[in-house]
């Protein structure tokens, strides 16, 4: 199983609708996917057409009692081949939970060890922080993938992301590679994001996808139809885009 | 002086872009204004000209540090009229450092105390989580202002953010009034902004403001330059939305 952890502290950049949307692809191609939703704000969940008020047993669950297997929480969609590990808003009390649990950055880690062997990728779904969700999620993961804006705030905010994955990597987990940083909300007839994608491939290079996620309506809409783009809009630029990246992503993860 | 907290735990939702330009444009009308940067992001800092590398003591010292009074990091910008309390990526600790302190969520409350009587409006920028320094920004505010992006997820988080200000109002400050809530990132030409905003006008009614901030290339450029709107381009439509909204909060304020 490769597990690609979907991180950027800054907000609103398209974590979630790529967790979304890039687990959806994939086993719309017949890859056995489970999303992982690390965020106490639940949107992958709500993403995905979950119903967060009834959910009883969530991440919060698993990442608190040691006795909770992340098998147990784990939700079908209607999306054939994907499964979800669901979020509640009781995971905003994971980080104050844990800070005196030993090992806490690697609680997640050690939940992902009881997994039956069944699915070929884990996505996990980020929030806006580099505190001790998003610190699991590294730890846990072979891959990185990092949905970037291509504005100045989101653009600064690199180099704090880059320092925490160099921390993670020293000391937490040896084998986390960056997959690659995914340009996104993307708007093609302004100068900035023209300006800041040429400075992100030239300090970048390779690292940067080929595709591009371009800024659609569609994409805004479909959470609230509970499905992600390819099952609320096969036709749309939103579903090419997001399949334009999971050719890139398997074509980047088969390399290995 | 008045204390305006500028949250929501949704990503990108422009609470950095709504800080630093409502603040502008009040020092621009003659007000003395302390813009606070809540955020280990230092967004808010950035946005002013503040060089966030070359600061030596920042909010983190200020917070862990009771000898350290907020005065004396406080910094001038370019705008006259306008100081700025700067953030540096140090501010991400404080959570931990802090969560064995009694009265915690009332550690900058303590601080302001102590700040000579020479400002009008106090603004602080929160970072998108419910967490340690956004509670910190609650306890110590008479106003909240809450910037709204007018689609799905973000409508969502509305539930989360103010279960979140009811807890503040009932345990740490009773005086706590919401301001009102702010659309942004408007794109009026699709059915989604028009849909939503309707919805959060029916349910929220006179608490929306009149003022929307469209979303305009102009004020995503702007911090790029380390200049509030009204200083960058003083004829665009984002100055005019951010002079809307000044008027309307000085209306609100003055009617208590
Ligand atoms: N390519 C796109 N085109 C149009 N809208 C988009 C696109 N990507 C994301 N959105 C919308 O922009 C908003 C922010 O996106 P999203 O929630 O996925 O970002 P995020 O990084 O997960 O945010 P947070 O930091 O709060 O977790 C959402 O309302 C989403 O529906
Ligand atoms: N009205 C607007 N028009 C165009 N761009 C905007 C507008 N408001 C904000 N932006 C841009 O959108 C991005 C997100 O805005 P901003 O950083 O202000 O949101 P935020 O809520 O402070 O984000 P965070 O949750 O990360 O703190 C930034 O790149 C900003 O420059
Ligand atoms: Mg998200
Ligand atoms: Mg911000």
């Amino acid at each position: 199983m490769i597990t690609i952890a979907v991180c950027n502290q800054k907000g609103g950049c398209g974590k979630t609708t790529t967790s979304v949307n890039l687990s959806s692809c994939l086993a719309s191609k017949g890859y056995k996917i489970l999303l992982v939703d690390m965020d106490p704000q639940s949107h992958a969940s709500l993403g995905v057409g979950i119903d967060i008020y009834k959910i009883e047993r969530s991440m919060y669950n698993v990442l608190i009692n040691q006795e909770i297997k992340l098998e147990e929480i784990i939700c079908k969609t209607e999306v054939a081949g994907l499964d979800i590990a669901p979020a509640t808003l009781s995971l905003s009390g994971v980080e104050i939970d844990l800070v005196n649990t030993i090992g806490r950055e690697g609680v997640f880690k050690g939940c992902v060890n009881t997994l039956p062997p069944k699915y070929d990728f884990m996505i996990i779904d980020c929030p806006p922080s580099l505190s001790l969700l998003t610190v699991n999620a590294l730890t846990a993961a072979q891959e990185l993938l990092i949905p970037l804006q291509m504005q100045y705030y989101p653009m600064e905010g690199m180099k704090q992301l880059f320092k925490t994955v160099d921390i993670v990597t020293k000391r937490l987990n040896s084998n986390l590679n960056i997959l690659g940083i995914l340009p996104t909300l993307y708007d093609g007839r302004t100068n900035l994001c023209k300006d800041v994608l040429s400075g992100i491939k030239g300090y970048f290079k390779e690292k940067v996808f080929e595709t591009i996620i371009n800024d659609t309506i569609k994409l805004a809409e479909a959470p609230s139809a509970g499905k992600p783009i390819n099952i609320y809009d096969a036709k749309s630029k939103g579903t090419e885009d997001y399949f334009k990246l999971t050719d890139e992503v398997l074509g980047r993860v088969r390399q290995k």
